[in-house]
């Protein structure tokens, strides 16, 4: 059994969770936020037999996008800004940040 | 030392919490969302010794209670919803999913 | 690859934000409530390479300060609050609880 967190954009979380529950996966939602941007983003908490890894893993690659947002203009990102104050920047979104954990062990109650 | 990941009913963590408190567990609490019925329901993240994992699985076992809950008329479930549009169905939901992930470091700062 | 999970006081959070962002780490962050004193406290998800935990513990030590509070008048704690009731008492809250996950597969999409 593996634990699946994988952080993606807003915009794609609910079309994801569609693919996922078609699929007969489960999947638990976390509304969560960024380092960076300190902007909303959505974490998928998805518990999956070993073997479906790679399904999972390629149903998050064909639903979610890459996408670029302009810091805010008076950024809040953290105190060596002094590059980011005044001159907003792109950054780079990546469509999903995806870490899987081993469990030990799994029960339904 | 293990991290159990527990997704409960929002009706049994209050009662849960108070539980683990009253046995002196400690434990974090998020609100989270349910990937099918997309509804609210309860994540906690409980750090325990490795010999506890029985005690907290049972504590669960003993105050979660599995329910039915009927799928709202207009299913925003997902795309394959044509068997639930118009036709509610009733949808079990299980007492509480559990995953116990192995902590390679603690720290308390 | 690991996962870090911090669990720190909403009073640090943005400052270890900020000095994580610097240092180039990567983090999200999830709203939380302490199991005990049912306030809001901050969870951060900071995954990194193994090499880099020492790094990520040292920055929390470094910002993230205990305090202690005082448990609201009539206590919501539990069950067993008797001695709590009516009696405020000073509680001890650490800078931060911090928990280390292996991760066994990343993935960037
Ligand atoms: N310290 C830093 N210095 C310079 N640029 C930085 C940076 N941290 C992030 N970025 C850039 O900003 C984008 C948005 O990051 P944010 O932290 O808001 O939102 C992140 C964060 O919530 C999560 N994330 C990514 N890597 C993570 C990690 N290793 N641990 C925990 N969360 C991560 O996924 C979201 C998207 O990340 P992605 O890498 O695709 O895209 C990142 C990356 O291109
Ligand atoms: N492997 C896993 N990984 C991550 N989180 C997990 C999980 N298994 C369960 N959960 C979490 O626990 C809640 C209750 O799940 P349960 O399986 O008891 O009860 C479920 C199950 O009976 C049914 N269900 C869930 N996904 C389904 C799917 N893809 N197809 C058909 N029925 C599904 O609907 C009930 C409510 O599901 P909902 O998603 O709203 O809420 C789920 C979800 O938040
Ligand atoms: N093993 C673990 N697993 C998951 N999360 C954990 C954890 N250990 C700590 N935390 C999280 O970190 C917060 C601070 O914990 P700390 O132990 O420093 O400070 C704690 C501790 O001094 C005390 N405390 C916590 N649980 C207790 C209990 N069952 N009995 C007596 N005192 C307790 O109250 C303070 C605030 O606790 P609160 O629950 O509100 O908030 C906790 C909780 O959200």
């Amino acid at each position: 059994m593996k634990l699946v967190v994988a952080v993606v954009q807003d915009q794609d979380s609910n079309v994801l969770m569609d693919v996922l529950m078609d699929r007969g996966f489960r999947a638990t939602k976390l509304a969560t936020t960024g380092g960076f941007l300190r902007q909303g983003n959505t974490t998928l908490l998805i518990g999956i037999e070993d073997h479906e890894i790679d399904d999972v893993v390629d149903i998050v690659k064909s639903v979610c996008r890459s996408r670029t947002q302009m810091t805010p203009p008076v950024s809040i990102i953290g105190r060596s800004t002094e590059s980011y104050v005044g001159q907003p920047i792109e950054v780079p979104i990546g469509g999903a940040t995806i870490f899987v954990l081993d469990v030990t062990q799994f029960e339904r109650v």
